[in-house]
């Protein structure tokens, strides 16, 4: 554990808090992808039947079982308790166009044939592009809400900082693992030009808005 | 073992 990872871990968190938040207490989930919520619960649920297979420590556990337990939250929120709210008209990005592509590649290139490794690696394939469909929303409404860009800011830096800690562990303990870094690179590339909007303008404390 | 590749990460 290094402050990279730590902090990557806490910002990660922070952005799963903010947008249960945001819903809970707006009662509201507009402006937010239902489908990128179903895609982050099917790449935590994924990822982490490790839970059921090998302990790593308490952190580990506990920080896997609220990523997991938030991520389905988030979704019941969407889809149930406050669905008449749920902006689907302009939540139209096709998933089967990331998950289909992503399940491929997941097994041509993995790092072992076996049911959780490839599970493993379609989460992390996933997870970098899971984003998508809420991009995609904001690209076709044009504007975001001021509290939806501090929770993909929070998650975009997530990621950046996981790239940081790999930099950390390849140099102090020699491990590297390619999936995941290549994997975590797009992710973070795909939230830059969310990045440059988001310190040009929220930061300024105008809210994001597209030209159109 | 299903570990083998150090998935400590979350």
């Amino acid at each position: 554990m290094n402050v990279f990872r730590l902090t990557g871990d806490l910002s990660h968190l922070a952005a799963i808090i903010i947008l249960l938040l945001k819903i809970w207490k707006s009662r509201s989930c507009a402006g937010i992808s239902g489908k990128s919520q179903i895609l982050f619960a099917l790449v935590f649920t994924t990822r982490y039947l490790d839970l059921l297979t090998s302990f790593i420590s308490l952190y580990n556990t506990s920080m896997k079982i609220i990523y997991v337990g938030c991520a389905y939250a988030t979704v019941y929120l969407i889809y149930a308790k406050f669905r008449a709210t749920y902006d689907g008209n302009h939540d139209t990005f096709r998933v089967e166009f990331l998950v289909v592509p992503v399940g491929g590649l997941a097994f041509l290139v993995n790092h072992d044939f076996s049911p959780l490794e490839i599970l493993w690696t379609f989460s992390i394939y996933l997870e970098s592009v899971a984003i998508l469909p809420q991009l995609f929303m904001i690209s076709k409404t044009g504007e975001a809400e001021t509290i939806t860009t501090h929770y993909l800011f929070c998650l975009g830096v997530y990621r950046a900082l996981y790239l940081f800690n790999w930099i950390w562990r390849f140099y102090f303990e020699g491990f590297f693992d390619m999936i995941a870094i290549v994997a975590g690179v797009v992710q973070t590339i795909l939230y830059c030009d969310f990045f440059y909007l988001y310190i040009t303008k929220v930061l300024k404390g105008k809210k994001l808005s597209l030209p159109a | 073992e299903y570990n083998v590749y150090g998935h400590d990460e979350l």
